[in-house]
Order: structure tokens, then C-alpha cells, then sequence
């Protein structure tokens, strides 16, 4: 563990609980991506179900099972309780343009051609796409609430900490996942736009509308 | 030896 790698978990949790506390709060999902918070969902099921086969740590299990429980707490709250608020006219990306190509690089581009390590690359590359839907639907809808900027800035700040974490662990442990990194840093640059706007709008007390 | 890093993590 290491600094970048602690500040990015946190970073994740931050923008998981932003998410589920302003639906919750407004009892709303108005602007919120459903379908990306299904990829979500489907990302942290693929990659979390060594979740009762091997032991890595108390954190490690403890954080898992928060992130698979608010994942599907969100997409309930979406999907059920508040599925008034949800504005499905907008939410109109495509998912299958995403999952048929991360099932085939998946099965294409692995380390190991062994089920968990399918679903393993799987959920690393859907996870690097899965906020597309999301981004998508702010552009359609023109703007986004302030809360579900600071969403996508927590969002977006927990893997590029683990870009550093990889670096951190290349030059001190000698580890190197390329695609672990090759996806983290596709999933970076899709955040690039929104944090331009982000910093120069947002931070800025003013509120996210688009075009720029 | 540039092996798996991605395991341990989340």
C-alpha cells in the first residue's frame, strides 16, 4: 500500500458515497447516468467475486463489500425507490457500442485465458469506459448539478492517483500491470475534458453548463 | 521480474 494507492481508494468511496448521498439527500437522480451506474455495478461483481475465495486483507474485504453494496444500493435508488426522478430521455448511450468490444478484448487481451482472469480484464476495461453513458448524458442535457461535479471529480481524481501508485510501485516493488495501466490511463483521459471544465468553471463557484 | 500488480488492489 502506498500513499496514492490509499488517497485513490478514498477518493473512490468519496465519489461513491457523493453519489448516494445526493440521490438519497434529493430523493432525486435527476442528471445521474443510470446505465453507468449499472457498468458500475457490473465492474466491481466481476472483479470482487475472488471476494470469498482468497483473503488479501481486512481493507481490502471491507472495501470491496462497501463498493459492491452502494453500487447496487445506487442503481436500486435509481431504478426503483426514485425511478420517477430518473430522466431516461437523456440517458441514451448505447451500452452495447462498450460491452461487446471490453467482452472481446477481454477475451483477446488477457493475462490468462482462465475464467477469473477473463472477468478480471473484463471488469478493468469496462471500468475505463463505464462512465461514458454518464458523460454522454451531461453533454446532452447541456449541464450537470454542482454535487454531481464533485461526483465526477472524485470519480475521476481515484484512478488517476492510481496512475501514480503504479509508477510508485514499478520503481519501489518492480510490478507492472500493463493492462491495468494502459485502461487506467484510457479511463484518465476521458476525464480530461470534464476536469478542464471543472477547475475553471466549478472551482470557480460557477455552474457546469456546456459548450463550454 | 515485472509481474501482476493489480491483484492486491481494488
Amino acid at each position: 500500500m502506498n500513499i496514492f494507492r490509499l488517497t485513490g481508494d478514498l477518493s473512490h468511496l468519496a465519489a461513491i458515497i457523493i453519489l448516494l448521498l445526493k440521490i438519497w439527500k434529493t430523493r432525486s437522480c435527476a442528471g445521474i447516468s443510470g446505465k453507468s451506474q449499472i457498468l458500475f455495478a457490473l465492474v466491481f461483481t466481476t472483479r470482487y467475486l475472488d471476494l470469498f475465495s482468497s483473503f488479501i486483507s481486512l481493507y481490502n474485504t471491507v472495501m470491496k463489500v462497501i463498493y459492491i453494496m452502494c453500487a447496487y444500493a445506487t442503481v436500486y435508488l435509481i431504478y426503483g425507490k426514485f425511478k420517477a426522478t430518473y430522466d431516461g430521455n437523456h440517458d441514451t448511450f448505447r451500452v452495447e457500442f462498450l460491452l461487446i468490444p471490453v467482452v472481446l478484448l477481454a477475451v483477446l487481451i488477457n493475462h490468462a485465458f482462465a475464467p477469473m482472469e477473463i472477468l478480471w480484464t473484463f471488469s478493468i476495461y469496462l471500468e475505463s469506459v463505464a462512465i461514458l453513458p454518464q458523460l454522454f448524458m451531461i453533454s446532452k442535457t447541456g449541464e450537470a448539478e454542482t454535487i454531481t461535479t464533485h461526483y465526477l471529480f472524485f470519480l475521476g481524481l481515484y484512478r488517476t492517483l492510481y496512475l501514480f501508485n503504479w509508477i510508485w510501485r514499478f520503481y519501489f516493488e518492480g510490478f507492472f500491470d500493463l493492462i491495468a495501466v494502459v485502461a487506467g490511463l484510457v479511463q484518465t483521459i476521458l476525464y480530461c475534458d470534464f476536469f478542464y471544465l471543472y477547475i475553471t468553471k466549478v472551482l470557480k463557484g460557477k455552474k457546469l453548463s456546456l459548450p463550454a | 521480474s515485472l509481474h501482476r500488480a493489480a491483484k492486491d488492489e481494488l
